[in-house]
């Protein structure tokens, strides 16, 4: 199992292949390059590409391509899995319409809520469904991720709905910690961090 | 300067130490329960804890509202900043209504879009002002982060223009990395690195 630092850091590099050496037609590009971008050490450049097999010629660098089609392959971007988002609100609104999901083999197929004035109406083309639908839409798709937007208060029971129905993994919005089974992955986005890495860099 | 690995260990540490032990009035708390919480050695946690110059007592453990305080001292939450949030759209929006802000200083003082149908409008108790207003803001205001929710193609330029009326620090939403000068501190709210995490443990 590759640690959560190593594979942000290995997407961070698999970004700079793809927007600043593909758009640009260059084949190669050397691992000072990738350094000087992701602010980091050569070595660290090149113990990170190493550890998913992937290593560079002297005084040529890396093929681009190589290390694209390699670092998606290692992590399952070519995969395809299906997401359930619950909570059709301004937050679900901005995610549901983020470019770029399908690209890591994502791909919402249903978004769920609890109003009722909220069900029924259509957000980047699907269509919001009410709450006793989870369970059939859940089963019927073989959903594996849910996506919780809701308010913090309804987070913990949404996850517990979840993982009856047998979810695989769970991407959590909500400023709050939740609780679930060793089985299940649990992916937290909270602002929290953010917020103190930016108090800590402004009273520095 | 903290290392961002530590700096968002010991804000899940003040998490935990907040919501678990003060609501439940314990006044102190063992490295081997913050290590349980945190899903980490105990070992990281005491040295983590002794790198911000916090020590537990043999037997006894860490007294809670020490550590609070220390971390939040340390962190710098106590002091006061203000930002502007640029892009008065569905992501904008639930930023500006995240509860929690002023936990960590920060005060979103002021809004700002370039879209005519939108100024004028009142969001969480703040007027959205049109764009050509934002020097007089951040002067007036003595604005020191900017917050950009717009979309991928207007981020660089609207940080230039931040960057410009000498903001210190960007956290940008956006899915792009901006370039800036080194004495600007960027915080990058990416989706990609949790896009990458799901699917990563999904193909597992
Ligand atoms: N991590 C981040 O980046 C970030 C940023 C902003 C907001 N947030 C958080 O995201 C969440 C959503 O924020 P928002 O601004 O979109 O709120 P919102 O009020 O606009 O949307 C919440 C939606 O959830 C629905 N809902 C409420 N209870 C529900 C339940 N039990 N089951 C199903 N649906 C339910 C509501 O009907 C509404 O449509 C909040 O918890 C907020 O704190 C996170
Ligand atoms: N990191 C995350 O968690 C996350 C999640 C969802 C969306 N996003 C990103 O956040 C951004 C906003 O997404 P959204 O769904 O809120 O989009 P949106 O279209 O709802 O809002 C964008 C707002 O920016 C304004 N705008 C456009 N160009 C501008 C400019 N040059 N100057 C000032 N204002 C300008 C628009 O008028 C609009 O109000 C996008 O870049 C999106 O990809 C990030």
């Amino acid at each position: 199992r590759l640690k959560r630092s190593l594979l942000e850091r290995l997407v961070r590099y698999c970004h700079f292949m793809q927007d600043k050496v593909l758009d640009e037609e260059i084949t190669t590009v050397s691992s000072a390059q990738v350094a000087a971008y992701a602010e980091l050490d050569e070595s660290q450049v090149r113990k990170d590409l190493a550890a998913i097999g992937v290593r560079g010629t002297p005084r040529v660098g890396y093929r681009a391509a190589d290390v694209v089609s390699t670092i998606r392959d290692r992590l399952g971007f070519d995969e395809s899995y299906k997401a359930v988002l619950v909570g059709a609100g301004r937050l679900g609104g901005a995610i549901i319409s983020y470019p770029g999901f399908a690209k890591y083999g994502l791909h919402i197929v249903a978004i769920v809520d609890s109003d009722p004035r909220k069900t029924g109406s259509m957000i980047s083309g699907l269509v919001v469904q009410p709450m006793h639908r989870l369970g059939q839409i859940v089963r019927r798709e073989q959903i594996e991720l849910g996506i919780l937007t809701v308010p913090r208060a309804s987070a913990q029971v949404t996850a517990d709905r979840l993982i009856d129905l047998e979810i695989k993994a769970l991407w959590n919005f909500a400023p709050i910690w939740i609780s679930v089974p060793d089985d299940v992955h649990v992916r937290n986005e909270h602002l929290s961090v953010g917020l103190a890495d930016l108090a800590y860099h402004l009273s520095g």
